[in-house]
């Protein structure tokens, strides 16, 4: 564990939790995109199948059920929460994210490390919360106007996304053992979809 | 010891 890294993942944790905190105190989700949830919920639930097989440290196991139990929170207000939902801007959340799952799954059964259930669902959660931030954007673009909850949720996902480019940049310095260019690739390509997000924020 | 990136990450 590096300071990037742990940077990253309380960005990570902020983001999610100012999110759900937020939905949940004003009862409202305007501006939220409840396909990028959905796929975030479905990303974090496919990663973590490795919760009960592969023990890495306290702190992984507890990170990973609040991740799962967050993501699934936020989706689950944002569907059944009899306020919340009503204030879910249905129209404006066009994107079919279903193609971005049907691609992802279709790319992690060609690229994995192992052909295995859990290697490739690892795969698939990876390509997946590389593009999981598409259907915010277009939401975004659509309905033109950033508000407080969005500006921050981004901001620190941007965040999370920057500090996981040092943390591999890190370890790859001091690492021996560093090859996984799935991971990486995937990474790069969430941060440049996140800068082009924050491109639109700022001149916003 | 784990330092099988990315596996030991989040």
């Amino acid at each position: 564990m590096n300071i990037f890294r742990l940077a990253g993942d309380m960005t990570h944790l902020l983001s999610i939790l100012v999110l759900l905190l937020k939905i949940y105190a004003t009862k409202s989700c305007s501006g939220i995109s409840r396909k990028t949830q959905d796929l975030y919920a479905m990303v974090f639930v496919a990663r973590y199948l490795d919760l009960f097989t592969d023990f890495i440290s306290v702190y992984n196991s507890i990170m990973k059920v609040v991740f799962i139990a967050s993501s699934v929170a936020i989706v689950w207000c944002m569907r059944y929460h009899p306020m919340v939902r009503r204030s879910y801007d249905r129209e404006l959340d066009t994107f079919r994210h279903y193609f971005l799952v049907g691609a992802s799954f279709a790319l992690a059964l060609i690229l994995h490390e192992k052909f295995t259930v859990q290697e490739i669902f690892w795969a698939f959660s990876i390509y997946l919360e590389a593009v999981a931030i598409l259907p915010q954007l277009v939401m975004l673009q659509r309905s033109g106007n950033v508000d407080n909850l969005t500006g921050q949720y981004v901001f620190f996902l941007g965040a999370y996304r920057a500090f996981y480019i040092l943390n591999w940049i890190y370890r790859y310095l001091t690492e021996a053992r560093f090859s996984r260019w799935i991971a990486c690739i995937s990474g790069v390509v969430q941060t440049a979809l996140y800068a082009d997000f924050f491109y639109y924020y700022f001149i916003r | 010891k784990h330092s099988s990136f990315p596996k030991d990450e989040l």
